[in-house]
């Protein structure tokens, strides 16, 4: 890593930051979210906290701006310069400007606003560029899935020669080493095994809850640290273990869980009363079992995956809709394999088959990122 | 002098401009006489070249070659490598 000449540094930890001039290649959500994930990922390895501001002058101003914008480092339109940032200082310092000639996207088709952002708050914070080719301060543009994103070795040692490393108690949060010994004895498993896939996935308030074997994940839905194994029967002591789907309505504040031809309703942990057949759903005889779940709830409907088919449920009128099962790949394109399990999170459908998890845009109605799956939990 | 017609056996004049306005960008002091720069053109411009092959990990040869330039090429941020 490098430093600026002088180690120019903010003298203060809590900073403001504010987005004076928005892109017209993604709604200001999209960019107020990268922009949040992109400040996250410095102030999860060091003592920082951001606090947006909505109008005035805040220490870290962020704008896109095309050509020569006044700060005598003129943009020079697509590709080369993507964007800049001005190292820690009054008035210009710590400003930040993306080019909005650049095609910007929250996926891969385009450069990667979070990519990018995390690399300039580098610098708004202090660092120079690296020399580093695995580092997110390397100069040319290398795209980084905000999900799952650690900021790399060489980039902590940065920020924390900088702002020191965060305070004991108010620790950054960190995957253990070793997940806590697991009661039940047998081995727990490869907590970043790439090669597989997860049973089910399903939101549960606040939190994403990953299932796989005799084992469950659960995250903040906006986080990936913090993030280990626990035995499915320390907390679904009735479902045992090899959960096929889950999903959860929100709206009505319970959650379902499918093992075979059975299923069990949950109000967040708390199990409501003793297994039910699926045949309750409207399934016929020859399902017996479901491959994946998952709650669309704008629409109030539940689309569930037996095989290559699919199924909506309507959750208001408490029936499987007519004319399915229809093929998955009649409506959903670009997903490979069966479908082992979905959940919806911002409007999109993760759905994750075998090692992959990949990012459907119903509006787009195609695929828009493909990560691997176990990024989803913090690897 | 001699050094720019170096630089021509290994490349186009399309690539040694993209050249020169990437060593311009990323690795020259701002505010230092451009013009002083390009009076030992030849020179400085390998020296540039030298220092920007080094912190890519390329071979520092002062020459416009192949990796060089392609990287040269690749977007990125544009804060200078060498900080000013």
């Amino acid at each position: 890593y490098r430093l600026f000449p002088g180690e120019p540094k903010w003298k203060k930890n809590t900073l403001t930051y504010r987005v004076s001039k928005y892109t017209s290649s993604l709604s200001h959500a999209e960019v107020d979210k990268a922009v949040e994930m992109g400040l996250k990922a410095w102030s999860n390895a060091a003592p920082l906290n951001f606090v947006r501001a909505n109008t005035g002058e805040a220490d870290i101003m962020i704008s896109f701006e095309t050509g020569d914008h006044g700060d005598s480092y003129p943009f020079d339109g697509p590709r080369g310069t993507l964007a800049h940032a001005f190292a820690p200082g009054e008035g210009l310092g710590g400003d930040t400007h993306f080019d909005n000639a650049e095609k910007w996207t929250m996926g891969t088709n385009g450069f990667n606003l979070f990519t990018v952002a995390a690399h300039e708050f580098g610098h708004a914070l202090g660092l120079g560029h690296s020399t580093d080719p695995s580092a997110l301060m390397y100069p040319t543009y290398k795209y980084q899935s905000p999900f799952g994103f650690h900021l790399p070795k060489d980039d902590i040692k940065g920020i924390q020669k900088l702002y020191g490393p965060r305070k004991s108690g108010a620790e950054g949060p960190k995957v253990p080493q070793n997940p806590p010994t697991n009661p039940s004895g047998p081995s727990n498993p490869d907590h970043c095994d790439a090669t597989s896939s997860f049973d089910a996935v399903t939101m549960l308030g606040k939190e994403l809850l990953f299932f796989r074997d005799r084992f469950f994940w659960r995250r903040q839905a906006q986080l990936t640290t913090n993030v280990w194994p626990n035995t499915i029967t320390g907390s679904f002591p009735q479902l045992m273990g090899n959960v096929d789907a889950a999903y959860e309505v929100a709206e009505r504040g319970v959650a379902y869980f499918f093992k075979g031809p059975h299923y069990w309703v949950t109000r967040g942990f708390q199990m409501q009363g003793s297994p039910r057949t699926i045949s309750d759903f409207g399934f016929s005889r020859k399902v017996q079992h479901i491959d994946a779940a998952v709650h669309l709830n704008d629409e109030k409907k539940t689309l569930f995956f037996v095989g290559d088919e699919y199924y909506s449920y309507d959750e208001a009128k408490m029936r499987m809709e007519k004319d399915y099962p229809k093929g998955v790949d009649e409506e959903f394109t670009g997903i490979k394999g069966k479908i082992d399990a979905a959940v919806e999170v911002n409007g999109f459908i993760y759905f994750f088959s075998g090692p992959k998890a990949y990012k459907y845009d119903r509006e787009k109605e195609d695929v828009v990122n493909i990560v691997k799956a176990s990024s989803w939990i913090g690897c | 002098a001699p050094a720019m017609y170096a630089l021509l056996k290994t490349s186009n004049w399309r690539d040694f401009h993209i050249a020169q306005e990437y060593l311009d960008k990323y690795y020259m002091q701002k505010g230092k006489h451009q013009v002083g720069e390009m009076a030992t053109g030849g020179s400085s411009i390998t020296r540039k070249i030298r220092e920007m092959q080094a912190f890519f990990g390329l071979q520092a040869t002062g020459n416009l070659d192949y990796n060089t330039i392609s990287v040269m090429k690749r977007p990125r941020c544009g804060v200078p490598d060498m900080a000013n």
